[in-house]
């Protein structure tokens, strides 16, 4: 899957 | 930001914002888990640290800080002010099965393998399960106060929303986060007995009781 670094969600 | 994620936020905000208030006007946190309350704020300090790298957005920002301002005014209102009204014989979930095993995975599953990251994924799993010594506390006493129940359906709630919020991120923005999704249908599913509790009693007027 796509990695996430930046958190955008609470 | 879709209406999903932004009600999850407000009904997440009301639920912290109703637990203040119980404990604030009747001076007294009888019924309510301090144990939980720590894990909640251990959960928004290692998540928003964050706050001091990256700018998401003024909303984001003033959120994380209110979180955080208002998770530690409620441990500090449990544990210091009112601690004479803390049911601590009641509150006896043993949080080191909790946390030990949740910073371990959060150790071995994880996006990245860096300090703030892993920090990040301890604060999901975390939260996935930091609800469990209130739950437990209820059951033990089997009986909670309606305005316990209110902020409890109100947690349950945000994490049912953000559920929503992350169909609709899939669909439209072609987006997901697994260890997010994986943690927080985990979360949701922990309230599903509690939720049939208060739809069943406590929607009808009744005080939530269990039977013993």
């Amino acid at each position: 899957w796509q990695r996430q670094t930046l958190h955008d969600e609470l | 930001m879709n209406i999903f994620r932004l009600t999850g936020d407000l009904s997440h905000l009301a639920a912290i914002i109703i637990l203040l208030l119980k404990i604030w006007k009747t001076r007294s946190c009888a019924g309510i888990s301090g144990k939980s309350q720590i894990l909640f704020a251990i959960v928004f300090t290692t998540r928003y640290l964050d706050l001091l790298s990256s700018f998401i957005s003024l909303y984001n920002t003033s959120m994380k800080v209110i979180y955080i301002g208002c998770a530690y005014a409620t441990v500090y209102l449990i544990y210091m002010k009112f601690r004479a009204t803390y049911d601590g014989n009641h509150d006896s979930f043993r949080v080191e099965f909790l946390v030990v095993p949740v910073g371990g995975l959060a150790v071995l599953i994880n996006h990245d393998f860096s300090f703030l990251e892993i920090l990040w994924t301890f604060s999901i799993y975390l939260e996935s399960v930091a609800i469990l010594p209130q739950l437990f506390m209820i059951s033990k006493t089997g009986e909670a106060e309606t305005i316990t129940t209110h902020y409890l359906f109100c947690l349950g709630l945000y994490r049912a929303l953000y559920i929503v919020n992350w169909i609709w991120r899939y669909y439209f923005e072609a987006f997901f986060d697994l260890i997010a999704i994986v943690a927080g249908v985990v979360q949701t599913i922990l309230y599903c007995d509690f939720f049939y509790l208060y739809v069943t009693k406590v929607l009808k007027g009744k005080k939530l009781s269990l039977p013993a």
